[in-house]
């Protein structure tokens, strides 16, 4: 987790209204994935936050399945980038 | 297990966080 931010929960999550659901979840990402591509996380957290709220969550408590969703992510934007 | 593979947009929105959002607006 991120210093300063408590752990969201899914009963959290629920009492937001559900435009705010995907910023809470977005928020939380974000710095996790800053500290993996620094110049990519804005697009990147855009692009994981497609994903359903519940699994979001459980990446949140899964480093491992966080980190392969944006490896897998990154690898698509840059292909695509690189086609351009 | 029904979890929908994930299959990444490029086009997605790009996200930005309230304290960017903020910045941005001062």
């Amino acid at each position: 987790h991120v210093r300063g931010q408590e752990p969201l929960t899914a009963s959290m999550l629920a009492a937001a209204p559900l435009k705010e659901q995907k910023q809470l979840l977005g928020e939380r990402l974000y710095p996790l994935i800053q500290a993996l591509h620094p110049t990519l996380a804005g697009k990147i957290t855009g692009m994981l936050l497609e994903i359903d709220n519940s699994e979001l969550l459980h990446m949140l408590e899964s480093p491992e399945s966080l980190h392969s969703k944006v490896e897998e992510a990154v690898a698509v934007l840059q292909a695509h980038q690189a086609k351009e | 297990v029904d979890a929908k593979p994930f299959v990444p947009n490029v086009h997605a929105a790009e996200f930005i966080p309230t304290f960017q959002q903020k910045k941005s607006s001062l």
